[in-house]
């Protein structure tokens, strides 16, 4: 997996065609709600578990 | 018909009349563990047409000497409702006799993918017409193939022949010893790879989960099969160690929408090794069974 396939996949999935202009005062107010963050822990922990066809 | 805008259009039935046998083969401890099907061959014995009948057709019907065999897979379901695929499908001719070859590799990969062992192998066999439509023969009529006796080890009962590779020689291993080096030599197998996202530009203030991740890669080389096998199977290619089974990477990203700053999140698939396999190029993929 290379750096660019990485933002690749990134911005597809988004269906962005290039990266967000964010600043480091964004990020700073930024705060990530409880829901999401289980979201993420609930996806994280299933494609540990998940096995999807490779090439 | 009674339509009064419409002519009426009267069909006429063709009679199919296709002779279908059903071949059940016993599959139990056929396969030896730890292998990779490479091919699977079920050979029939075609039965020679007696003269009297070959003099005959070639009276009634001159055209052809050609009938259609097609091989499906029979998958009965447990609610008991019956499924066939198409496996493979080839002429005969009615003046040819001996043992023909079908490639149901993909059968057995179905059969495989059901996980019942102990399930015979189902393949349904039937004999057709060369093509539909009034002009083709009846020569189909004519193909004979030895069936399974009641008795093992007729001479001319149906054959099926697995061809595997046992993955102990020509696997992978699973994952890398972390202190043994890479070389030349190493046996294909899964090599941590940590992808540090916090060290990428672009990640920078948009990416704010994971900070970095374990990706894996597959590494070393896989053992070629020996030359007689390779020209058994001309159309496989080398064996390479790749990634068989990938997982999705979830992340935390911020998305500025209408001025506003949300968190969401976002899964891109196929970023993680799972696992490792030395597979070859040309080999089917096969096709996953429906439910």
């Amino acid at each position: 997996v290379t750096e660019e396939q990485i933002l690749g996949s990134l911005l597809q999935q988004l269906q962005l065609r290039e990266v967000p202009a964010l600043d480091q005062s964004d990020a700073e107010q930024l705060v990530t709600p409880a829901h999401v963050r289980a979201q993420y822990v609930a996806l994280l922990q299933r494609s540990h578990g998940a096995r999807s066809r490779g090439k | 018909r009674f339509s009064q805008n419409f002519r009426e259009v009267a069909g006429r039935f063709l009679v199919s009349d296709a002779s279908t046998r059903l071949l059940v083969l016993s599959m139990e401890r056929r396969l030896p563990p730890n292998s990779e099907l490479v091919q699977a061959v079920l050979r029939l014995f075609q039965e020679p047409v007696p003269e009297a009948a070959l003099r005959r057709h070639e009276r009634l019907s001159p055209r052809s000497d050609l009938a259609r065999v097609t091989i499906e897979w029979l998958h009965v379901r447990a609610d008991g409702s019956n499924r066939t695929s198409l496996i493979d499908s080839r002429l005969v001719s009615i003046h040819e006799s001996g043992w023909k070859a079908f490639d149901v590799t993909e059968a057995v990969n179905f059969w495989q993918q059901l996980s019942r062992p102990q399930e015979p192998l189902l393949l349904q066999v039937s004999v057709q017409r060369e093509h539909l439509g009034p002009l083709a023969s009846s020569a189909h009529r004519l193909v004979r193939f030895a069936s399974q006796g009641p008795w093992d080890g007729a001479q001319d009962e149906p054959q099926l022949e697995l061809h595997t590779l046992d993955l102990r020689d020509f696997g992978a291993q699973g994952n890398c010893d972390p202190e043994a080096p890479v070389t030349e030599g190493t046996r294909c197998c899964r090599q941590e790879m940590y992808i540090d996202l916090q060290g990428m530009k672009w990640a920078e203030h948009w990416v704010l989960e994971p900070p970095g991740f374990l990706a894996y890669e597959c590494v070393g080389t896989c053992q070629q099969p020996p030359q007689a096998l390779t020209f058994k199977w001309p159309f496989l290619g080398p064996r390479q160690c790749i990634a068989s089974e990938t997982t999705s990477l979830p992340m935390i990203v911020g998305i500025k929408e209408g001025g506003r700053l949300r968190a969401q999140v976002v899964s891109l698939p196929n970023m993680r090794v799972q696992k490792c396999s030395c597979a070859s190029d040309g080999s089917p993929v096969p096709r996953r069974l429906e439910p």
